[in-house]
């Protein structure tokens, strides 16, 4: 038996919009210490890392081990009839075929059940390196995404440039080029509100503008979000989703020939 | 020029 209750059915269908985008169907592995999702779009150039914590549920039940693959498009279908201040619950029998979703209305005036049909999906796991990255920015998340709309007006790759001083973004094309610098902030009375840069090398990276704004459909989840580079491997930008988890995304760098 | 690595090239099947 699996059970797993939010009070803020709103925070799962952000997570759903964060990984849609990249995703038509990814396979919910489901354990007594969470949820966990790891999915390559079909070019292999991304990768969807979702980790939502057991103890970050409102109710959390999960006797056995249980893999649910779901298509994200029908999954969009289901959450969409949930109201923002909805409870929500997911439900699953041992070897179930079907996942029920059931939305619960303030005062459990409105009570609603919907179920959907499981599917098995090929996945193929991926080992990911630990890594020290050279590079650890951390700043607001609608900043990020406000940067990565401008910049793919100019080009579909993007640099990202990091040193002690601070990170640049830069594109260039057809039409012109263009540069952003952000600089370390020096004090601010919001912590999300901060550019926080840890170096320990500086970074130059490229990276196609198509996946960056896909990843920042997180960007309601977290006020905050962190990119983190090394030369030559994949980048890593990460949301944090409160206390429930956090949503990572990895791209593979554009390299020279 | 630059081209589009892939995520096979980094990380490892499990």
């Amino acid at each position: 038996m699996f059970e797993a209750r939010l009070v803020q059915s709103a925070i799962l269908k952000k997570v759903l919009e964060a990984i849609k985008d990249l995703l038509t169907e990814a396979t919910f592995d489901c354990s007594d210490s969470g949820i966990q999702l790891q999915a390559m779009d079909n070019a292999h150039v991304s990768l969807v890392s979702l980790n939502l914590r057991s103890d970050g549920f409102d109710k959390y039940r999960c006797d056995r081990n249980l893999s649910m693959g779901m298509n994200l498009g029908n999954m969009t279908k289901i959450m969409k009839c949930a109201g923002a201040e909805d409870t929500v619950t997911m439900k699953a029998q041992d070897n179930a075929d079907v996942v029920a979703f059931m939305f619960e209305s303030k005062n459990q005036e409105k009570v609603s059940d919907y179920e959907m049909k499981l599917m098995n999906l090929d996945q193929e796991h991926l080992g990911i390196p630990e890594t020290d990255y050279s590079c650890i920015v951390k700043m607001p998340s609608q900043e990020f995404a406000r940067i990565c709309r401008d910049l793919s007006q100019f080009g579909e790759s993007m640099a990202i440039s990091c040193t002690k001083e601070g990170v640049k973004f830069s594109s260039a094309g057809d039409i012109g080029s263009a540069n952003i610098k952000l600089a370390q902030t020096a004090n601010v009375d919001a912590e999300e509100e901060a550019v926080v840069i840890e170096m320990q090398e500086p970074v130059s990276l490229t990276f196609a503008c198509r996946y960056l704004n896909s990843f920042t459909k997180a960007t309601p989840l977290s006020a905050q979000v962190q990119l983190s580079m090394s030369a030559d491997v994949p980048l890593v930008v990460e949301y944090k989703i409160g206390e429930l988890g956090h949503i990572r995304y990895y791209l593979a760098p554009k390299i020279e020939d | 020029g630059k081209h589009q690595a892939t995520l096979s090239s980094f990380f490892f099947s499990t």
